[in-house]
């Protein structure tokens, strides 16, 4: 796995073409709301558990 | 045939002509533990047709002599219901005699997702008609597999050759040593390998989470088999050191929405690499055996 694929990766996922061009400025005051953060750990404790058979 | 918007259509069998023959073969322990399946051949013995008959058929139906043989897998549901999948299916001609070998390496891939205790492996073989209709030849009828007899008496009877490797010397050994630096002899093993997400120029100010993750990979080389074998199935790559298990990554990225910034949690598949195994490079993915 490489840096490149995950971009590659994220991307598709998000269906977009390029990288968001973000600046310092938009994340300041930018909290993560529990209800995201918790959905967040439970895909994580979800991917321990599931595995996916490759080829 | 209850509703008044469908008129009935009532069938009927064309053609229902077919020999089956239902083979049972007691595999519990026949396959060595902690071992892969490579290969199940099937070998049924084709009984030569007496001249007299082969000499009557061209008579009847010139240039035509071959008939269908079909291998199914035959599994009986819990409820007793039946289930049949196809296996191998091929023409056959009724000028031929002697070993006919059959792959049903996918049948006992089956029989090895079933829940213990399994019953029997059950292959149903079928001889049919090559094509259907009045002047069809009726080739079918001549085929004749020699079947399993008295003890002792079976010479030509059904066999069931099982091709497996040991995994203790062809397989993956797990994690990599970390003490012990990668050569070229190393065997296949899962190394660790850490993707640090903050260091990355395109991550950032936009994955929030996680910094980082352990993505692992597969390194080494796997032992490869005889030459014996790959002569026998010379379709198959070399046995490579691959990611068999994987799973997915999820992260939280900062989106806009409406103007605004605001986290979303996404998954990523196939990041983490949770199993190496050694595996044939064109090997067929075995089909998983549906509910």
């Amino acid at each position: 796995l490489t840096e490149e694929q995950v971009l590659s990766s994220l991307l598709q996922q998000l269906h977009l073409s390029k990288v968001p061009v973000l600046g310092k400025a938009d994340m300041e005051g930018l909290v993560i709301p529990a209800h995201v953060r918790a959905q967040y750990v439970a895909l994580l404790q979800r991917s321990h558990g599931t595995r996916s058979r490759g080829k | 045939r209850f509703s008044q918007n469908f008129r009935e259509v009532a069938g009927r069998f064309l053609v229902s002509e077919a020999s089956t023959h239902l083979l049972v073969f007691a595999m519990e322990q026949r396959l060595p533990p902690n071992s892969e399946l490579v290969q199940a051949v099937l070998r049924l013995f084709q009984e030569p047709v007496p001249k007299a008959a082969l000499r009557r058929h061209e008579r009847l139906f010139p240039g035509s002599d071959r008939a269908r043989v079909t291998v199914q897998w035959l599994h009986v549901r819990d409820d007793g219901s039946n289930r049949t999948s196809l296996i191998d299916s091929r023409l056959v001609s009724i000028h031929e005699s002697g070993w006919k070998a059959l792959d049903v390496t996918e049948a006992v891939n089956f029989w090895q997702q079933l829940h213990r205790p399994r019953q029997p492996l059950l292959l149903q073989v079928s001889v049919q008609r090559e094509h259907l209709g009045p002047l069809a030849s009726s080739a079918h009828r001549l085929i004749r597999f020699t079947s399993q007899g008295p003890s002792g008496a079976g010479q030509g009877e059904p066999q069931l050759e099982l091709h497996t490797l040991d995994f203790r010397d062809y397989g993956a050994q797990g994690n990599c040593d970390p003490k012990a630096p990668i050569t070229e002899g190393t065997r296949c093993c899962r190394q660790e390998m850490y993707i640090d997400l903050q260091g990355l120029k395109w991550a950032e100010n936009w994955v929030l989470e996680p910094p980082g993750f352990l993505a692992y990979e597969c390194v080494g080389t796997c032992q490869q088999p005889p030459e014996s074998l790959t002569f026998k199935w010379p379709f198959l790559g070399p046995r490579q050191c691959i990611a068999s298990e994987t799973t997915s990554l999820p992260m939280i990225v900062s989106m806009e929405e409406g103007g605004k910034r605001r986290p979303q949690v996404v998954s990523l598949p196939n990041m983490r690499v949770q199993k190496c195994s050694c595996a044939w490079d064109g090997a067929p993915v075995p089909r998983k055996l549906a509910p």
